[in-house]
């Protein structure tokens, strides 16, 4: 998880682009999430 | 759905304050309402900005509140 | 208001595109679509996030995209 939340907003809606994951924009509110579906998608 | 529901979508959300809505009784809605979720609009763009994804909806639910499966399905 | 912004208004906003947004060519229509606001809906998300702000809402248009002052209150 670590990676993911040092990650830039762009690196990691880039992230979510590259492996196809359907997302929304990374927000205060939403960022968590979506660090948590890559983590998940990855491992 | 409850009845709670059934109020809730009887009239134009307006300004109405989180806990109207279903499954979000005082505990859950003090929670929502310390982290800037105090009217149910707010509540609905979170919905919003997640492209209307349920699970990641309710996900976030019980992330921000802490609320069951029940409650996030409500 | 512009011709553009009569047109959103005359119907559900449902699933339309970013740049049917009055204020949003294509431009800056691309910049939003590619910070993952690209329906219409996602982006009144963020306002009623902003709890309505429009004030805050219009800077944030700025700096997510670039709009200037027009674009932004357009």
């Amino acid at each position: 998880m670590e990676k993911y939340k040092g990650m830039t907003d762009e690196e990691l809606i880039t992230s979510l682009k590259k492996f196809n994951i359907p997302h929304g924009p990374i927000l205060k509110t939403t960022r968590k999430l979506y660090e948590k579906k890559m983590y998940e998608f990855e491992s | 759905t409850s009845q709670k529901h059934r109020d809730f979508m009887a009239e134009p959300m307006g300004d109405k304050p989180v806990r109207c809505l279903a499954g979000i009784g005082d505990a859950l809605g003090k929670k929502l309402e310390d982290k800037g979720f105090d009217k149910t609009y707010v509540v609905l763009g979170q919905f919003l900005v997640l492209k209307k994804d349920e699970e990641l909806f309710r996900e976030w639910l019980k992330d921000v509140c802490g609320a069951n499966i029940k409650q996030a399905r409500d």
